[in-house]
């Protein structure tokens, strides 16, 4: 699981049987009465955006609470913030679909300011994007790099560093899931990698001080998972050599799921990678797409894609 | 391609969860994805002084038993906080 905090926004990622949306009711009273931020409308807060999403779970019935359905995760949501609208994304009655809950853009937060939108490299410092991939049935040779020999209990290291740190570091550069990016401006990249025992696998990786991808692996046979998600504008940061869609078959290469979906959110309707990867052909390298779906989310634009492997 | 050359120290490490987190028992690999934005950018926050990268360390770590989460590591950089957590 993972948190990335900014000073204007946050990202919350957490598998298992976490209670994400338990925190939500504390978050907005220390927002309230230490930034002294006033989101509340009519009882109810009224952020600039609000997503929540979800693949749907393996084992649904294991989850806590208002997690066992989605139906009451979006009461619950509708609960606290206004002007909230939920989503179905996939095919009805099957295992994989996409669940998504998203709020109206409060166009109040968006502030006035009249500074410069663009960085000194053009980027238009208000552009958005977010792809994110769901893999499950990873090829069972491409899982085994995600188990480890190690035993809960090891004694820590003077200098504080821990084995389970050590290795996650170690799986990172020999899965190759550090060379997704090519960083073609040299920025900075820090990493925070964690091999749990006896299997499985986070990673939160940081380029140019504002931009993650984060990755999950539980790599049990049987409900074998992997989900990738990233921010970084890769454009940017490989100066227009790379595009999502190498990025997105070096992530397959890593796990060659049987099964995946790739989400792609876009601020600006014309994004050159929201375009580019409409475009993807029914058919890639060893995967057949099932599904493509797109949506016009008020301000945002969401594209939907799912492909089984074919060999 | 990206050299993996670790300038940065963890800002936080909880070594002993670390040393001592089993994920026998874990199951379900599919997250649930929850991203807030209270304003737009940065550059909209009111008072640049009181961000949400103001808030203690400790309050996050309250607001994440919350979740069922524990935080195993930490890393600041410029313009973000990066936690990485148990679960």
């Amino acid at each position: 699981s993972s948190l990335f905090v900014f000073d204007h926004k946050l990202t919350l990622k957490t598998c298992g049987t976490t209670t994400t949306l338990f925190c939500l009711e504390q978050l907005f009273r220390v927002v309230r009465e230490e930034l002294g931020w006033q989101i509340s409308d009519h009882g109810k807060a009224n952020p600039y955006k609000v997503f929540y999403s979800r693949r749907c779970f393996m084992f649904p019935k294991k989850q806590q609470s208002i997690h066992q359905n989605w139906e009451d995760e979006t009461k619950y949501l509708d609960q606290l913030f206004c002007n909230g609208k939920s989503y179905l994304v996939g095919r009805l009655g099957q295992t994989n679909h996409w669940s998504l809950y998203v709020t109206e853009t409060n166009k109040e937060m968006a502030g006035t300011s009249s500074v410069e939108k663009s960085d000194c490299e053009g980027r238009d410092e208000d552009d958005d994007e977010t792809m994110e991939m769901l893999m499950t049935g990873l090829r069972p040779s491409k899982s085994r790099q995600f188990v480890t020999a190690r035993e809960p209990g090891q004694p820590i290291a003077s200098d504080g560093e821990d084995e389970g740190h050590t290795l996650g570091r170690h799986v990172t550069g020999v899965t190759g899931l550090d060379l997704v990016y090519d960083n073609a401006r040299d920025v900075s990249f820090q990493q925070d990698a964690f091999a749990f025992t006896p299997c499985g696998y986070s990673a939160n990786v940081v380029m140019d001080e504002e931009f993650y991808y984060t990755l999950h692996v539980t790599p049990e046979d049987g409900w074998s998972y992997a989900s990738f998600e990233s921010n970084v504008p890769v454009k940017h940061v490989s100066n227009g050599s790379q595009d999502n869609f190498s990025v997105m078959q070096r992530v397959l290469s890593v796990f060659e799921p049987s099964d995946f979906c790739l989400t792609f959110f876009s601020r600006d309707s014309m994004n050159d990678n929201f375009l580019k990867l409409q475009k993807i052909s029914s058919n890639i390298s060893g995967y057949t797409r099932k599904d493509k779906i797109i949506y016009d989310l008020d301000d945002y634009q969401l594209l939907y894609l799912r492909f089984e492997r074919t060999v | 391609t990206v050299a993996l050359n670790e300038q940065t120290p963890h800002s936080y490490i909880d070594s002993e969860l670390s040393a001592n987190l089993d994920s026998t028992d874990a199951f379900e690999g599919p997250e649930k994805l929850l991203e807030i934005w209270f304003f737009k950018s940065a550059r909209c926050v009111p008072d640049q002084n009181r961000t949400l990268r103001s808030i203690d360390f400790n309050t996050w770590v309250q607001l994440l038993e919350l979740v069922k989460c524990q935080v195993l590591s930490m890393k600041k950089t410029e313009k973000m906080d990066a936690f990485l957590l148990s679960e």
